[in-house]
C-alpha cells in the first residue's frame, strides 16, 4: 500500500458515493445512465469472486465488500426505486458493442486460462469501457448537472491515481501488472477530454457543463 | 489458487 494506492481507491470510494448521494437527496437518475452503473456492477461482481478464494487483508475485504455493495443499490436506486426519472431515451449506447469484444479479448489475453482468472481479466477490461455509456449520453443531451462531473472527476482521478501508484510500485517493488495497466492507461486516456471541459466550464463556470 | 494470479489491488 502507498499513498497514491490509497489515494486512488478514496477517490473511487468518493465518486460512487457522490452518485450514490445524488440520486438519493434529488430522488432523481435523471442524466445517469443505467447502463454505465450496470457496467460497474458486473466489474466488481466478476473481480471480486476471489473474496470466496483468497485473504489478502482485512481493508482487502472491505473495500470489495463495500464497492459490491454500493454498486448495486446504485443500480437499485436507478432501475427500481427511482425509475420514474430514469432517462432511458437518451441511454441508448449499444453495450453489446463493449461486451462482445471485451469477453473474446478476456479469453486471448489473461495470465491463466481458469474461470477466476478469465473472469478478472475480463473485469478489468470491462471496467476501462464502462464509463462510454455515460459519456455517450452526455454527448447526446449536451450536457451534464455539475454533480455528475463532480462524480466523472473522482473517478477519473482514481484511474490516474492507480497510475501513479503503479509507476511507484515499478520502481519500489519490481511490481508489473500488464494487464491492469495497460487497460489501466486505456482508460484513464478516456478521461482527458472530460478532464478538460471539467476544469474548463465546470469549476470556472460554476455551473452545469454544457457542449458546443 | 495454482496458477492463478494474486490481485491485491482494487
Amino acid at each position: 500500500m502507498n499513498i497514491f494506492r490509497l489515494a486512488g481507491d478514496v477517490s473511487h470510494l468518493v465518486a460512487i458515493i457522490i452518485l450514490l448521494l445524488k440520486i438519493w437527496r434529488s430522488k432523481s437518475c435523471a442524466g445517469i445512465s443505467g447502463k454505465s452503473q450496470v457496467l460497474f456492477a458486473l466489474v466488481f461482481s466478476t473481480r471480486y469472486l476471489d473474496l470466496f478464494t483468497v485473504f489478502v487483508s482485512v481493508y482487502n475485504v472491505v473495500m470489495k465488500v463495500v464497492f459490491l455493495a454500493l454498486s448495486y443499490a446504485t443500480v437499485y436506486l436507478i432501475y427500481m426505486r427511482f425509475r420514474n426519472s430514469y432517462d432511458s431515451e437518451n441511454d441508448t449506447f449499444r453495450v453489446e458493442f463493449l461486451l462482445v469484444p471485451v469477453i473474446g479479448l478476456s479469453f486471448l489475453e489473461n495470465y491463466a486460462f481458469t474461470p477466476l482468472e478469465i473472469l478478472w481479466t475480463f473485469s478489468i477490461f470491462l471496467e476501462a469501457v464502462a464509463i462510454m455509456p455515460q459519456l455517450f449520453m452526455i454527448t447526446k443531451t449536451g450536457e451534464a448537472e455539475s454533480i455528475t462531473t463532480h462524480y466523472l472527476f473522482f473517478l477519473g482521478l482514481y484511474r490516474a491515481l492507480y497510475i501513479a501508484n503503479w509507476v511507484w510500485r515499478y520502481h519500489m517493488e519490481g511490481f508489473f501488472d500488464q494487464i491492469a495497466v495497460v487497460s489501466g492507461v486505456v482508460q484513464t486516456i478516456f478521461y482527458c477530454d472530460f478532464f478538460y471541459l471539467y476544469v474548463t466550464r465546470v469549476l470556472r463556470g460554476k455551473g452545469k457543463m454544457s457542449l458546443p | 489458487a495454482e496458477g492463478e494470479a494474486l490481485h491485491d489491488e482494487l
